[in-house]
């Protein structure tokens, strides 16, 4: 069983390898050199890189390609992604913006269906996608099999959208945006955003840095 | 120095333990619960909440209490946040969607300034702050103390938004939305938000919970 962290340290290792391999076309590169790139320790470059099969020679480093496609592999890659079909949950400034956004559809991203309860949105596409309203979201979840949604609404509405929901009974997973602490069975996974702990963290590694 | 992901999941206990402690009322939480609710090894827990110093119990376990503000302590609280100016650069959907984050004055985030180059949103105020042009961006920043910068703006902008942020000088930390690596001094962190990546890690459980 793979832990949460060791995959958020996957990803993040794929996206600097996918810049070094793609854009600056770079053949070898150190765990030391990766650790300094993404703020690890090299031990923990090592031990994460050789979790999932042995890939690098001491002193020499790694094939930037070779560690590429290998990590990639343990990812969804983007064909796998969209097997997910996701909906998405209050067509707000989040909601659109996260509609609109080019990486989406780059990584298989698949956004089929779109909800909000107010009238005036409801019946509308955006970006393509028709708007249904809240109360037909039993019917639309089962019909274009729906896996995973996106709470994109008020803090107040959150926990009730999600009622409805896992009602459904076909929702695996869900990336909650509001902030507030949902309710939810033990078999559903949910991921919560939160913002201000991005800057929480950059504020303790720039006071970190000014200190020590 | 401690890593960026060890932070990463201090962040992550102390909101877990902040709603323990005021909404649930528990006294005491072990470290396999903890690992439990996070996605965690109680291996990893116990590491990280020994590493600041001794707090829990063998057998008995932590008092929620006495975690919670011990690690509360490790974090900039609200008080330390205010101390740190922020400007958000793109007050589009996104920008707009953060300026109204409820969580960031409950957090301390204090976004001071903002930018826009569209003529037709700059000179307006929005949440109480006033849009100044992107031209402005070096009198301002310093005028205003500011040490972090959002952006908020599209990919093809970015590098040119950053030049200029970076040009001020007093510029210690960036948070960037925008889906561009982006050409930074040594000296400037550098935090990137990906929502594709946080979909990408929930497929990735999904999977493995479905298919192990
Ligand atoms: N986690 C973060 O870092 C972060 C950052 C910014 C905003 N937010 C949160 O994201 C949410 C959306 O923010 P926003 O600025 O887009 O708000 P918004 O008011 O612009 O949009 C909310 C949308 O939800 C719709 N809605 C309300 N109740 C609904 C219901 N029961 N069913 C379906 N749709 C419903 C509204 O009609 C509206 O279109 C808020 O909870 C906000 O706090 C989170
Ligand atoms: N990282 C993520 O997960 C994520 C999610 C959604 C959107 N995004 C990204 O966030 C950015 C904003 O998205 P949006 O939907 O709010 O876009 P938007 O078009 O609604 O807003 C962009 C704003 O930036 C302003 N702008 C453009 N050039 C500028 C410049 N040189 N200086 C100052 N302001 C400038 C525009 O006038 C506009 O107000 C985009 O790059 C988008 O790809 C990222």
């Amino acid at each position: 069983q793979v832990g949460v962290p060791t995959i958020e340290r996957i990803v993040r290792y794929c996206r600097y390898l996918e810049r070094l391999y793609y854009v600056e076309k770079r053949d070898v590169i150190s765990s030391a050199e990766i650790g300094e790139a993404l703020g690890l320790k090299p031990t923990q470059v090592r031990k994460d890189l050789s979790y999932f099969g042995e890939i690098g020679k001491r002193g020499v480093g790694y094939s930037v390609e070779e560690l590429y496609f290998h990590l990639m592999g343990i990812l969804p890659c983007p064909k796998d992604c969209r097997l997910f079909k996701i909906a998405l949950f209050g067509v707000g400034r989040l909601g659109k913006a996260l509609l609109d956004y080019e990486m989406f559809s780059k990584r298989g991203i698949d956004i089929v269906a779109v909800f909000d309860k107010n009238r005036q949105k409801v019946g509308k596409t955006i970006n393509g996608r028709y708007i249904y309203h809240i109360d037909e979201v039993e019917t639309v979840l089962r019909a274009q099999n729906v896996s995973i949604a996106i709470i994109c609404v008020p803090a107040a509405e959150a926990q009730s959208v999600i009622d409805r929901i896992v009602g459904s009974g076909v929702i695996k997973g869900i990336l909650n945006f509001a902030p507030v602490d949902l309710t939810v069975p033990k078999d559903i996974l949910v991921s919560n955003m939160d913002i201000s702990a991005e800057l929480e963290k950059l504020i303790y590694f720039i006071r970190e840095k000014e200190y020590g």
